[in-house]
């Protein structure tokens, strides 16, 4: 990424609709020009007020060729679509999109949403980044609107700025919001190895346990990543290293610590019938490379070699994993053993001799 | 500065043209927008050809290949890709 420094010396900015294109509708530009600036305010302690008259820090306005004393021209359909300037007097902070071009709120012509959050990161003080994934990457590439536009890449460059949304929650004391790691009537939504480690994911937090030396690390999951959305459903980590998160029927793939791009997709395209509409739980068996997904009394099973589901499924859980017999809230595999969470239990279950060996407190791991 | 290509396959004004502007727009340091001053053209078309090409992931050259027109054809932001 790049940035032209310093940027504003304040964090509350003011915008203001000047002008509009025929091409849609008022309300659409409206929502489309917020639902922009909201990209940037989510990732920091931005706020944007809008105003309708007078000079406000970033003025947006519709133009072609040589437009109002703009140092910079349009040059008609296609080619330069829109520019901005950085923050500053004047022309400072101003976005300026090309009329000549098809502005649209889908993926005809050119999206207004998406062109204009790359053109506040200019305001913002941005310059191009050259990562291909990055909103501020000079080209204009589509992405569905209902996926969050920004990459690590722009997060980074604009947080190098500005620093990062103060978590609110931070600054309420902990004990409201913070589960209580040790109450022992606590459940889980999901848990998941990453590599050595084993995260449990609840609302919008997650504990970090490394099993082999017994320290259990709370966060917010929006500290790693922003993007996913809090109450997180199922999770697992497959043979490539990448860890999948599930929430309604939509997934999310993480790699590192970066959430892919084009994610989330839709459930389906793993192989399920639209008439799944949620997973409970999720985990690969390492030592089959075979992905165990269960749905209320039943489970399907994927084949992480071929990407498809296996024939002859949903099966019932009871009838190939005995005693585990609840719907599972989440499931992960640690040496060789699966560990099945229901409400504030857990069983421990071994694969082999297909029987629950033991059944403990759902945060045995965190060694209360 | 006469534009660096294999001279058979961009002889077409159009694409000369194209190039030219291109680099001109996004690869000639702007002065601040604010003061209307004169634009620096120190270096050469092929520098800048190079520099496109650099930041771009492209084979960096300095001379113009297929690969390096089409990304110049592809609709973009009018912000330069180098410091202002």
């Amino acid at each position: 990424y790049g940035v032209t420094l310093p940027g504003w010396k304040k964090t509350k900015l003011t915008y203001r609709i000047v002008n509009y294109t025929p091409d849609m509708s008022k309300e659409d530009v409206d929502k489309a020009i917020q639902k922009a600036l909201k990209v940037w305010s989510t990732v920091t302690p931005l706020i944007f007020t809008r105003i309708h008259v007078g000079i406000a820090d970033i003025m947006i306005a519709f133009g072609t060729k040589a437009h109002g004393h703009c140092p910079r021209y349009f040059d008609g359909p296609l080619g330069v679509l829109a520019h901005a300037f950085p923050p500053g007097n004047g022309f400072g902070g101003d976005a300026h999109f090309d009329e000549d071009e098809d502005w649209t709120t889908g993926s005809a012509g050119f999206n207004l949403f998406l062109v204009a959050a790359h053109e506040f990161g200019h305001a913002l003080g941005l310059s191009h980044s050259n990562d291909q994934r990055a909103l501020m990457f000079p080209n204009y590439a589509y992405v569905n609107p209902s996926e969050f536009p920004l990459s690590p890449d722009d997060i980074s460059a604009i947080q190098s700025i500005y620093g990062s949304r103060p978590n609110a929650p931070d600054k309420r004391p902990a004990t409201p919001t913070s589960p209580k790691t040790c109450d022992s009537q606590i459940s889980f939504d999901a848990v998941t190895t990453l590599r050595r480690e084993v995260i449990f994911l609840k609302g919008r937090h997650l504990w970090r346990v490394y099993p082999d030396n017994s320290e259990v690390e709370l966060e917010l999951i929006s500290t790693f990543w922003p993007t996913l959305p809090p109450g997180i459903q199922a999770a697992y980590e497959n043979p490539k290293d990448q860890i999948l998160f599930f929430k309604g029927n939509k997934f999310w793939v993480i790699s590192g610590y970066q959430v892919l791009l084009g994610y989330p997709k839709n459930i389906s395209t793993l192989g399920f019938p639209k008439g799944v509409k949620k997973i409970d739980a999720v985990v690969c068996n390492k030592n089959t490379g075979k992905t165990d997904f269960f749905i209320g009394d039943k489970y399907w099973r994927y084949d992480e070699n071929s990407q498809s589901i296996e024939t002859g499924y949903p099966r019932r859980t009871a009838d190939d994993f005995p005693g585990i017999s609840q719907r599972v809230d989440a499931v992960f595999q640690h040496k060789g053993f699966f560990y099945f969470f229901h409400g504030s239990k857990q069983r421990e279950f071994n694969p082999t001799a297909r029987k629950v060996i033991r059944e403990m407190k759902s945060n045995s791991w965190f060694n209360c | 500065n006469g534009l660096p290509a294999q001279p058979e396959k961009y002889n077409n004004e159009e694409d000369v043209k194209l190039v030219q502007d291109y680099l001109n727009k996004f690869y000639t340091v702007e002065p601040d927008p604010n003061q209307l001053g004169w634009r620096k053209n120190a270096e050469s078309t092929a520098e800048k050809l190079q520099k496109m090409q650099q930041f771009f992931g492209l084979k960096v050259t300095g001379k113009l290949d297929s690969e390096t027109l089409e990304i110049m054809k592809k609709p973009r932001c009018g912000v330069p890709d180098v410091g202002l």
